[in-house]
Protein backbone atom coordinates (compact mmCIF):
# COMPACT_ATOMS: atom_id res chain seq x y z
CA UNK A 1 0.00 0.00 0.00
CA UNK A 2 1.11 3.88 -0.42
CA UNK A 3 1.76 6.02 2.37
CA UNK A 4 0.53 9.29 1.46
CA UNK A 5 1.71 12.62 3.17
CA UNK A 6 -0.25 14.76 5.85
CA UNK A 7 0.38 17.26 3.32
CA UNK A 8 -1.44 15.84 0.48
CA UNK A 9 -4.63 16.47 2.66
CA UNK A 10 -4.50 19.46 4.51
CA UNK A 11 -3.00 22.64 3.01
CA UNK A 12 -0.13 25.15 4.16
CA UNK A 13 -1.13 28.02 5.84
CA UNK B 1 7.66 38.19 29.74
CA UNK B 2 6.26 35.06 29.61
CA UNK B 3 6.03 32.69 32.43
CA UNK B 4 4.07 29.85 32.91
CA UNK B 5 3.65 27.76 36.19
CA UNK B 6 2.61 23.75 36.62
CA UNK B 7 2.09 22.55 40.12
CA UNK B 8 3.30 19.00 39.08
CA UNK B 9 6.40 18.23 36.51
CA UNK B 10 4.55 14.99 35.96
CA UNK B 11 1.86 16.48 33.54
CA UNK B 12 4.73 18.31 31.25
CA UNK B 13 6.76 14.94 31.39
CA UNK B 14 4.01 13.31 30.06
CA UNK B 15 3.12 15.47 27.45
CA UNK B 16 6.77 15.63 25.97
CA UNK B 17 6.63 11.71 26.15
CA UNK B 18 3.86 12.33 23.92
CA UNK B 19 5.58 14.18 21.45
CA UNK B 20 9.36 13.42 21.72
CA UNK B 21 9.06 9.74 19.53
CA UNK B 22 7.57 11.81 16.40
CA UNK B 23 9.30 15.03 16.88
CA UNK B 24 12.92 16.16 17.06
CA UNK B 25 12.07 19.50 17.65
CA UNK B 26 9.18 21.65 17.88
CA UNK B 27 8.09 25.24 18.07
CA UNK B 28 5.84 26.07 20.93
CA UNK B 29 3.56 29.06 20.41
CA UNK B 30 3.32 31.44 23.17
CA UNK B 31 -0.01 33.82 23.37
CA UNK B 32 -2.39 35.06 25.98
CA UNK B 33 -4.72 31.94 25.26
CA UNK B 34 -2.06 29.51 25.96
CA UNK B 35 0.79 27.39 24.59
CA UNK B 36 0.39 25.71 21.20
CA UNK B 37 1.90 22.96 19.34
CA UNK B 38 1.51 21.83 15.42
CA UNK B 39 4.43 20.00 13.82
CA UNK B 40 4.69 17.17 11.06
CA UNK B 41 6.82 14.22 11.75
CA UNK B 42 9.83 14.25 10.09
CA UNK B 43 8.62 11.91 7.16
CA UNK B 44 5.62 14.56 6.92
CA UNK B 45 2.63 11.44 7.24
CA UNK B 46 1.37 12.53 10.85
CA UNK B 47 1.02 15.88 12.25
CA UNK B 48 0.95 16.38 15.92
CA UNK B 49 -1.37 19.41 17.60
CA UNK B 50 -1.05 20.13 21.50
CA UNK B 51 -3.17 22.69 23.05
CA UNK B 52 -2.08 23.65 26.80
CA UNK B 53 -4.72 26.31 28.11
CA UNK B 54 -3.62 29.42 29.84
CA UNK B 55 -6.32 28.68 32.29
CA UNK B 56 -5.07 25.26 32.92
CA UNK B 57 -2.04 26.65 34.38
CA UNK B 58 -1.57 27.28 37.68
CA UNK B 59 0.33 31.11 36.87
CA UNK B 60 0.44 31.99 33.40
CA UNK B 61 1.21 35.60 31.54
CA UNK B 62 2.05 36.16 28.20
CA UNK B 63 2.84 39.58 27.61
CA UNK B 64 3.83 39.37 24.17
CA UNK B 65 3.38 36.51 21.89
CA UNK B 66 6.29 34.29 21.63
CA UNK B 67 7.43 30.82 19.41
CA UNK B 68 9.75 29.03 21.58
CA UNK B 69 11.94 26.46 19.18
CA UNK B 70 13.18 23.94 21.33
CA UNK B 71 15.08 21.07 21.03
CA UNK B 72 12.98 17.78 22.61
CA UNK B 73 15.82 15.58 23.51
CA UNK B 74 16.85 18.68 25.49
CA UNK B 75 14.26 19.39 26.71
CA UNK B 76 13.59 16.12 27.72
CA UNK B 77 17.28 15.71 29.70
CA UNK B 78 16.29 19.06 31.49
CA UNK B 79 12.52 17.22 32.38
CA UNK B 80 14.21 14.32 33.82
CA UNK B 81 16.10 16.41 36.98
CA UNK B 82 12.69 17.51 38.09
CA UNK B 83 10.32 14.70 40.45
CA UNK B 84 7.27 14.10 39.65
CA UNK B 85 5.76 16.36 42.12
CA UNK B 86 8.08 19.30 41.80
CA UNK B 87 6.36 22.67 40.48
CA UNK B 88 7.55 23.73 37.01
CA UNK B 89 7.92 27.02 35.55
CA UNK B 90 9.01 27.93 32.39
CA UNK B 91 10.07 31.39 31.93
CA UNK B 92 11.41 33.68 29.15
CA UNK B 93 12.11 37.44 28.50
CA UNK B 94 10.83 39.16 25.28
CA UNK B 95 13.01 38.37 22.16
CA UNK B 96 15.12 35.66 24.30
CA UNK B 97 16.79 33.40 23.01
CA UNK B 98 16.90 31.01 25.85
CA UNK B 99 14.49 29.74 28.11
CA UNK B 100 14.41 28.66 31.70
CA UNK B 101 12.89 25.80 33.46
CA UNK B 102 12.96 26.20 37.27
CA UNK B 103 11.45 23.44 39.35
CA UNK B 104 10.42 23.72 43.09
CA UNK B 105 10.17 20.68 45.66
CA UNK B 106 6.80 20.33 47.53
CA UNK B 107 8.94 22.07 50.60
CA UNK B 108 10.45 24.49 48.62
CA UNK B 109 13.96 23.39 50.09
CA UNK B 110 15.30 22.87 46.89
CA UNK B 111 15.00 24.92 43.92
CA UNK B 112 17.36 24.27 40.21
CA UNK B 113 16.84 25.93 37.22
CA UNK B 114 17.96 25.15 33.61
CA UNK B 115 18.12 27.45 30.87
CA UNK B 116 17.99 26.19 26.94
CA UNK B 117 18.88 27.91 23.79
CA UNK B 118 16.21 28.16 22.00
CA UNK B 119 16.61 27.14 18.05
CA UNK B 120 14.89 29.26 15.11
CA UNK B 121 12.59 26.25 13.22
CA UNK B 122 11.53 27.33 10.25
CA UNK B 123 8.31 25.35 10.70
CA UNK B 124 4.73 25.38 8.71
CA UNK B 125 2.17 25.15 9.97
CA UNK B 126 -1.03 23.10 7.95
CA UNK B 127 -4.45 24.96 7.73
CA UNK B 128 -6.82 21.59 8.98
CA UNK B 129 -10.58 21.61 7.97
CA UNK B 130 -13.28 20.81 10.01
CA UNK B 131 -14.37 17.55 9.40
CA UNK B 132 -17.91 16.14 10.15
CA UNK B 133 -16.62 12.52 10.57
CA UNK B 134 -18.41 9.05 9.74
CA UNK B 135 -17.20 7.84 12.80
CA UNK B 136 -16.10 9.03 16.45
CA UNK B 137 -14.81 5.84 18.59
CA UNK B 138 -14.08 6.17 22.16
CA UNK B 139 -12.44 3.80 24.64
CA UNK B 140 -10.39 3.21 27.25
CA UNK B 141 -6.61 4.64 26.04
CA UNK B 142 -4.76 1.54 27.57
CA UNK B 143 -7.31 -0.45 25.54
CA UNK B 144 -5.92 1.50 22.10
CA UNK B 145 -2.48 1.34 23.57
CA UNK B 146 -3.03 -3.01 23.96
CA UNK B 147 -4.79 -3.75 20.58
CA UNK B 148 -2.06 -1.43 19.01
CA UNK B 149 1.19 -3.34 20.62
CA UNK B 150 -0.14 -6.35 19.57
CA UNK B 151 -1.43 -6.35 16.42
CA UNK B 152 1.40 -4.28 15.05
CA UNK B 153 4.04 -7.38 16.22
CA UNK B 154 2.37 -9.33 12.90
CA UNK B 155 2.08 -6.64 10.09
CA UNK B 156 3.04 -2.93 9.39
CA UNK B 157 -0.43 -1.72 8.29
CA UNK B 158 -4.02 -2.03 10.50
CA UNK B 159 -6.93 -1.53 8.89
CA UNK B 160 -9.51 -0.37 11.20
CA UNK B 161 -13.17 -1.14 10.31
CA UNK B 162 -15.83 0.21 12.28
CA UNK B 163 -19.98 -0.28 11.91
CA UNK B 164 -22.87 0.29 14.43
CA UNK B 165 -21.92 -2.70 15.84
CA UNK B 166 -18.45 -2.31 16.68
CA UNK B 167 -15.13 -1.48 15.41
CA UNK B 168 -12.21 -4.17 14.07
CA UNK B 169 -8.26 -3.46 14.11
CA UNK B 170 -7.11 -6.06 11.24
CA UNK B 171 -3.77 -7.06 10.60
CA UNK B 172 -2.09 -9.75 8.28
CA UNK B 173 1.32 -10.32 7.23
CA UNK B 174 4.27 -13.02 6.74
CA UNK B 175 3.08 -14.72 10.31
CA UNK B 176 -0.86 -14.71 9.24
CA UNK B 177 -3.81 -12.17 10.57
CA UNK B 178 -5.30 -10.91 13.38
CA UNK B 179 -8.37 -9.64 14.73
CA UNK B 180 -9.31 -7.58 17.73
CA UNK B 181 -13.39 -6.79 17.41
CA UNK B 182 -14.38 -4.34 20.33
CA UNK B 183 -17.87 -4.22 20.38
CA UNK B 184 -19.71 -1.44 21.68
CA UNK B 185 -20.69 -1.42 25.19
CA UNK B 186 -23.60 -0.15 27.36
CA UNK B 187 -21.48 -0.15 30.42
CA UNK B 188 -23.19 2.87 32.36
CA UNK B 189 -21.58 2.19 35.73
CA UNK B 190 -18.22 1.94 34.58
CA UNK B 191 -18.15 5.44 32.21
CA UNK B 192 -14.58 5.40 31.91
CA UNK B 193 -14.12 1.24 30.71
CA UNK B 194 -16.87 1.56 27.54
CA UNK B 195 -16.60 1.55 24.31
CA UNK B 196 -19.03 4.19 22.55
CA UNK B 197 -19.06 4.38 18.57
CA UNK B 198 -20.74 7.21 17.21
CA UNK B 199 -21.37 6.62 13.62
CA UNK B 200 -23.21 8.60 10.26
CA UNK B 201 -21.68 5.69 8.17
CA UNK B 202 -19.32 2.57 8.39
CA UNK B 203 -15.70 3.25 7.50
CA UNK B 204 -12.80 1.08 6.67
CA UNK B 205 -9.27 2.65 6.74
CA UNK B 206 -5.78 1.51 6.54
CA UNK B 207 -2.96 2.90 8.63
CA UNK B 208 0.59 2.62 9.55
CA UNK B 209 1.20 0.47 13.01
CA UNK B 210 4.34 2.53 13.30
CA UNK B 211 2.74 5.48 13.68
CA UNK B 212 -0.09 4.43 15.88
CA UNK B 213 2.55 2.90 18.56
CA UNK B 214 3.89 6.62 18.84
CA UNK B 215 0.96 8.05 19.43
CA UNK B 216 0.10 5.74 22.38
CA UNK B 217 2.83 7.48 23.93
CA UNK B 218 0.08 10.11 25.03
CA UNK B 219 -1.92 7.46 27.15
CA UNK B 220 -0.40 8.56 30.44
CA UNK B 221 -2.34 11.77 29.51
CA UNK B 222 -5.39 10.66 29.88
CA UNK B 223 -7.42 7.78 30.09
CA UNK B 224 -9.54 7.41 27.17
CA UNK B 225 -8.85 8.49 23.34
CA UNK B 226 -10.60 9.43 20.71
CA UNK B 227 -10.57 8.16 17.38
CA UNK B 228 -12.78 10.14 14.76
CA UNK B 229 -12.53 8.59 10.89
CA UNK B 230 -14.12 9.53 7.59
CA UNK B 231 -13.30 7.65 4.11
CA UNK B 232 -10.09 9.60 2.59
CA UNK B 233 -9.08 11.80 5.31
CA UNK B 234 -6.74 11.65 8.23
CA UNK B 235 -7.62 9.65 10.90
CA UNK B 236 -7.91 11.28 14.07
CA UNK B 237 -6.44 10.33 17.63
CA UNK B 238 -7.02 12.42 20.28
CA UNK B 239 -6.01 12.55 24.38
CA UNK B 240 -7.90 15.11 26.30
CA UNK B 241 -5.51 17.03 29.04
CA UNK B 242 -7.63 16.80 31.85
CA UNK B 243 -8.15 20.66 32.59
CA UNK B 244 -5.15 21.58 30.33
CA UNK B 245 -6.11 20.55 26.81
CA UNK B 246 -5.62 18.05 24.49
CA UNK B 247 -2.77 16.22 22.08
CA UNK B 248 -4.68 15.51 18.51
CA UNK B 249 -2.64 13.42 16.06
CA UNK B 250 -3.56 13.04 13.13
CA UNK B 251 -2.64 10.30 10.26
CA UNK B 252 -2.57 9.77 6.86
CA UNK B 253 -4.68 6.85 5.50
CA UNK B 254 -2.74 4.55 3.74
CA UNK B 255 -4.27 3.89 -0.13
CA UNK B 256 -4.02 1.01 -2.73
CA UNK B 257 -1.17 1.43 -4.81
Amino acid sequence: MFQPAITSFFTRK
Amino acid sequence: MFEARLTSAATLKKVLEAVKELLNEASFDCSDSGIQLQAMDNSHVSLVSLTLRSDGFDKYRCDRSLTMGMNLASMSKILKCANNDDTVTIKAQDDADTVTFVFESKKQEKISDYEMKLMNLDQEHLGIPETDFSCVIRMPSVEFARIVRDLAQFGETVLICCTKEGVKFSVSGDVGSANVKLAQTNNFDKEEESVSIEMQEPVSLSFACQYLISFTKATPLSPRVQLSMSSNVPLVVEYEIAELGYIRYYLAPKIED
